[in-house]
């Protein structure tokens, strides 16, 4: 038997948000220590890797591990049936060919469940390696987004090159060229405003616009963003889950040809 | 440029 009771249940809902734009189907590892998924886009070129630990949420339950395939886009139809105010519970039985979803709302008036077909995934987990990484920017996540959305009205392309002073973002197209310059700054008043580089050496890398746009699909889950960089490795952006885990993109870099 | 994918820096075990 597994079950997982969130009484936050927009995060769920946002954390489905953060993926299905990347990927079509996945399967969450239920264990006794959380749920996982790590699933890459249909080209191989990202992937996304989340933790939502069991300690997290309010009710966990999980006897035996279960692997649930599911087809993300029906998921999502399902999750915007629940409110965000809503208390999720995800159900299933061990060896279950379908998941269970049950919305209460906070004055337990209204309770909807949706039973969802599980689909059998044959997916190859990943070995990641350790990394040690030659920089790392942590910067507000709403300034990567706009960052990421301005530059990708240039080209299709964006350039990161980190210096202990900061960190630049260039794109090039038909139109021209286009730069953002951000300083080191951890003199803020508030924590989640300050752009804060561990630099060992600096880097300069380039990757696709289109998927670090998906990426910022996952700014509502956090007030900060990470980006780990080191040359000619995938670049790491890391939204932390507060008291809760992470969601992880990778994504391979453009090389020149 | 060329795009790399990801299955050429991390591996199946």
């Amino acid at each position: 038997m597994f079950e997982a009771r969130l009484v936050q249940g927009a995060l769920l809902k946002k954390v489905l948000e953060s993926i299905k734009d990347l990927l079509n189907e996945a399967t969450w590892e239920c264990a006794a220590t959380g749920i996982s998924l790590q699933a890459m886009d249909s080209s191989h070129v990202s992937l996304v890797a989340l933790n939502l630990r069991s300690d997290g949420f309010d009710k966990y339950r999980c006897d035996r591990n279960v692997s649930l395939g599911m087809n993300l886009t029906n998921m999502a139809k399902i999750m915007k049936c629940a409110s965000n105010d809503d208390v999720i519970t995800i159900k299933a039985q061990d060896d279950a060919d379908t998941v269970t979803f049950v919305f209460e709302t906070p004055n337990q008036e209204k309770i909807s469940d949706y039973e969802m077909k599980l689909m059998n995934l044959d997916t190859e987990h990943l070995g990641i390696p350790d990394t040690d990484y030659s920089c790392i920017v942590k910067m507000p996540s709403v300034e990567f987004q706009r960052i990421c959305r301005d530059l990708s009205q240039i080209g299709d392309s964006v350039v990161i090159s980190c210096t202990k002073e900061g960190v630049k973002f260039s794109a090039a197209g038909d139109l021209g060229t286009g730069n953002v310059k951000l300083a080191q700054n951890a003199n803020v008043d508030k924590e989640e405003e300050a752009v804060v580089i561990e630099m060992q050496e600096p880097v300069s890398l380039t990757f696709a616009c289109r998927y670090l746009n998906s990426f910022t699909k996952a700014t509502p889950l956090a007030p900060q963003v990470q980006l780990s960089m080191s040359s000619d490795v995938p670049l790491v952006v890391e939204y932390k889950l507060e008291d809760m885990g992470y969601v992880r993109y990778y994504l391979a870099p453009k090389i020149e040809d | 440029m060329a795009q790399k994918t990801i299955t050429s820096f991390f591996k199946a075990p």
